[in-house]
């Protein structure tokens, strides 16, 4: 006699709290659950058993694999200034990913530009001023105030008149309940018409992060994700939970503050966080 | 969305003629999707179904309830058990000193709080102990700015900035002390924390925590209790869709209360904590 619902449910649990405990959201958990159960139903208990964490572990690296992308083999052929937007809600490492990003393509021998498109946030434009000394980058920025649009316009003019490589902008955090900065994010992509946008999430957001992923994706569309402070001891399912929401590339992960401290993403390597 | 969960589960409970061990099982695991979705610590979660489960059968109804009062009585006398009243802060002479993980909020925060007492006509100060982040002074100084009040920063270790500080504003009523973000692994940062917390013997240490955090919130919670002690716990970005689970856990594992809510990025944008609206906000 193959094996219950309820008894399949209980196989789970374990494996569930361990996906919930690791800040997957409980939607996607939800999906994962279904998955296996259509895999495991009909097996007789002992299958069942041997087969259940096997069966999630499959389920879960599928979300993943649609969330595998390499930056470098995306961006390296194409035309150039290729420009970079990054977006994502306040404080989730935004600024910090760009300084990290420059410093990278720096390395890799790409000549960058960024733009101080975050005019809104106290300390916003002084604190890339920090970061593009520190790197010895260039960096485009107009007064406090100013119109975001505008400074990626001139960034990328920039970029275009010295045969700059890359053009990294930086806009202010947004809640993707304000509909006015939604708006006002979409106006920045129309004028500086971006190659690749990427989200900004952060590793210790719990259910939220579907959330903000999908509006940000139906607002102006993601290219491709990073996701920060995975150092915290965060266990990321928040890439788990994003991938399944926008199923884009998600390219690096960030583990600390210093400008090496953004590597680039493995689904092993997540399996390895949320089961190891 | 959770919201609906619960709809349901009550409408279930609504419909049944008596309440009964199945009934009560099947309303619990929607009240366990709900506060899991909104992020409150599993294992907590497990924990307050448990009890829930136990009392909806255990305890009678009370004269004039219906099934579904019953359970939600019972739902919401749980959940404010471990969240406790909010609690404002005093207006008398102190300290206060913000900590909290990255980009939580408590930069902004210390302006919003710098505002309120100084609406309330205190002298107020503010020191910038964050020397790590690029123009974390810079940005503590334009926030200062807008609302008229002294800054001090700019040295080149927290201890002596806040030190030196301290000094300089020894004849103000309120001086709010900004930190770096940071994290429980983090041993030197930790230290740094332990440091100033000696330094300042802040009268208030407040944890900020943003609304979105996940399962990490309790863990860390704990971390900067263990190490300074926590007096009070800010919840930001409550303008957002995020439900604030964390902070269950967070008042848990400090003993902390929840003393204010963020709700905006603007100076204005500090609201006082109410346990119903917080709750009714969470169970969608
Ligand atoms: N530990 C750790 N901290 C990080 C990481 N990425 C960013 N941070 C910290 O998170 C905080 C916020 O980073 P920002 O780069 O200012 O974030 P942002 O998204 O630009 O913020 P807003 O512009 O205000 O929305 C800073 O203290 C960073 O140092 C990371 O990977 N690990
Ligand atoms: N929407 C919204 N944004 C907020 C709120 N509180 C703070 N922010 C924003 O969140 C971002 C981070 O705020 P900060 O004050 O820099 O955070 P922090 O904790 O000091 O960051 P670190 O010092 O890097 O750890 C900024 O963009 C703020 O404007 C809030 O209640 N609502
Ligand atoms: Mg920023
Ligand atoms: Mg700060």
């Amino acid at each position: 006699l193959g094996i219950g619902e309820k008894k399949l449910d209980e196989l789970l649990w374990q494996l569930e709290m361990a996906l919930l405990e690791s800040d997957v959201a409980l939607e996607v958990v939800e999906e994962i659950k279904r998955e296996v159960k259509k895999n495991l139903l009909g097996m007789s208990r002992k299958e069942a058993k041997e087969a259940v964490e096997r069966a999630l572990k499959e389920a879960i690296s599928n979300i993943l694999k649609q969330s595998e992308g390499d930056f470098f083999s995306q961006v390296e052929k194409a035309e150039k200034p290729y420009v970079i937007m990054f977006v994502g809600v306040n404080g989730s490492g935004k600024t910090t990913a760009i300084a990290k990003l420059a410093h990278m393509l720096k390395k890799k021998g790409y000549s960058c530009v960024i733009a101080a498109g975050d005019t809104f946030r106290a300390g916003a434009i002084e604190q890339l001023e920090r970061h593009a000394k520190n790197l010895d980058i260039k960096l485009i920025k107009h007064d406090f105030g100013a119109d975001p649009a505008a400074v990626a316009y001139d960034a990328i003019e920039h970029a275009k008149a010295r045969h700059k490589d890359f053009v990294l902008i930086d806009t202010a955090g947004r809640m993707q309940t304000n509909i006015n900065l939604m708006e006002e994010m979409r106006k920045i992509k129309r004028v500086a018409n971006p190659d690749m946008i990427i989200f900004v999430g952060d590793a210790l957001t719990g259910n939220d992060a579907i959330e903000q992923a999908r509006r940000f994706n139906e607002v102006v569309g993601i290219d491709g994700v990073i996701l920060t402070k995975v150092d915290t001891d965060a266990k990321g399912g928040a890439a788990l939970s994003i991938a399944y929401a926008i199923k884009k590339p998600l390219y690096f992960i960030g583990v600390g503050q210093d400008y090496d401290d953004q590597i680039p993403f493995r689904a092993d390597w997540m399996m390895e966080r949320i089961f190891g | 969305n959770f919201g609906d969960a619960l709809k349901s589960a009550f409408r279930k409970i609504a419909n049944a003629p008596f309440i009964d061990k199945s009934l009560i099982k099947e309303v619990v695991r929607d009240i366990q999707r709900a506060l899991i979705a909104g992020d409150v610590n599993v294992k907590l979660v497990l924990e307050v179904s448990k009890r829930i489960e136990r009392r909806a059968l255990e305890e009678k109804p009370l004269p004039g309830m219906s099934n579904r009062e019953h359970v939600l009585r019972i739902l919401h006398e749980e959940l404010a058990s471990i969240l406790g009243k909010g609690r404002e802060l005093p207006l008398k002479k102190q300290r206060i000193m913000m900590v909290g993980l990255y980009g939580q909020g408590k930069t902004t925060t210390c302006g919003k709080l710098a505002k309120l007492f100084q609406k309330k006509g205190m002298k107020v100060a503010l020191i910038a102990g964050d020397v790590h982040r690029p123009a974390a002074y810079e940005q503590l100084k334009q926030i200062a700015e807008s609302i008229n009040v002294p800054v001090y920063g700019g040295g080149k270790t927290a201890e002596k900035t806040v030190k030196e500080g301290l000094e300089k504003f020894s004849k103000y009523d309120v001086i709010i002390i900004d930190t770096a973000g940071r994290h429980a692994l983090e041993d030197d940062l930790i230290k740094e924390m332990k440091n100033v917390a000696k330094i300042a013997n802040p009268d208030e240490k407040i944890l900020v925590i943003d609304a979105s955090v996940g399962q990490q919130a309790g863990k860390q919670a704990k971390a900067f209790n263990d190490a300074i002690g926590i007096t009070g716990v800010i919840l930001t970005k409550m303008d957002g869709t995020a439900k604030g689970g964390g902070a269950l856990s967070a008042v848990a594992e400090t003993g902390a209360p929840i003393v204010y809510i963020g709700v905006g990025e603007h100076m204005e944008d500090l609201e006082k904590f109410d346990a119903t609206r917080f709750l009714s906000r969470l169970l969608g």
